[in-house]
């Protein structure tokens, strides 16, 4: 038996338009801690890793760990239908082939359950080992978005330095070439608005922004965004849920051979 | 030549 009552419900919605362009299929894997989700997209060069934890539903029942394999583009269109102020319910019966997902409007006025087919899915789990990092920028969410978008109109690359100037995000294309450089800010009326280095070494990395534009679609979830670089390590694009969690996206970097 | 990576260049699977 499992049942998870989420009051803010739109917090689901935004974890699922994060992730639905990037991998079209998931096994969520429930247990009493909370659930959490590993996949690669299609081609093996990103992964996300979702975490929400139980405290932060108002509700969390589990009675035991099980892993249900989600269409996430069907999950999404289910989700969709649930108002953004709308509390969601997730249902599952152990051995059963569908869950539910059940709508309450904040004035209990409208009731809606949708049940959804579940799916087999081989997934291919990545051990992910704790690792230090070169470099770790934080920094708005709005911002790198912002970045990663005006470079994408230039490149198909960008390439992030980090060094104790700051962090430059570079791209070249057959227009010309682009440089955005962010020093270390704090000194700013909100701490979400501050542009933070912590730099252990210097670190220069290149990656397709195709994906890092992808990413930036959980930007709603979190007012900044971390991003975590060493030489011979994906960089991680983490997006914390407040009080529940994160969503983290591992990008492999493009190298010379 | 730059090469696209992939995550099992990094990570194994278990």
């Amino acid at each position: 038996m499992l049942e998870l009552r989420l009051v803010q419900g739109s917090l689901l919605k935004k974890v699922l338009e994060s992730i639905k362009d990037l991998v079209n299929d998931a096994n969520f894997d429930f247990s009493s801690s909370g659930f959490s989700l590993q996949s690669m997209d299609s081609s093996h060069v990103a992964l996300v890793a979702l975490l929400l934890k139980s405290e932060g539903f108002e509700h969390y029942r589990c009675d035991r760990n099980t892993s249900m394999g989600m269409n996430l583009g069907n999950m999404s269109k289910m989700l969709k239908c649930a108002g953004n102020d709308d509390i969601i319910t997730i249902k599952g019966d152990d051995g059963s082939d569908t869950v539910t997902f059940m709508f309450e409007s904040p004035t209990q006025d409208k009731i809606a359950d949708f049940e959804m087919k579940l799916m087999d899915i081989d997934s291919e789990h990545l051990g992910i080992p704790e690792a230090e990092y070169h470099a770790i920028v934080k920094m708005p969410s709005a911002e790198f978005a912002r970045i990663c978008k005006d470079l994408a109109s230039i490149g198909d690359t960008v390439v992030i330095s980090v060094t104790k100037e700051g962090v430059k995000f570079s791209t070249r294309g057959d227009i010309g070439t682009a440089n955005i450089v962010l020093r270390q800010n704090t000194t700013v009326d909100k701490p979400e608005d501050a542009t933070v280095i912590e730099m252990n070494e210097p670190v220069s990395m290149t990656f397709a922004l195709r994906y890092m534009n992808s990413f930036t679609k959980a930007t709603p979830l979190s007012n900044t965004v971390t991003i975590s670089m060493s030489p011979d390590l994906p960089v991680v694009v983490e997006y914390k849920i407040a009080e529940m969690g994160y969503v983290r996206f591992y990008l492999a970097p493009k190298m010379e051979e | 030549r730059v090469f696209q990576k992939s995550m099992f260049d990094f990570y194994q699977e278990y």
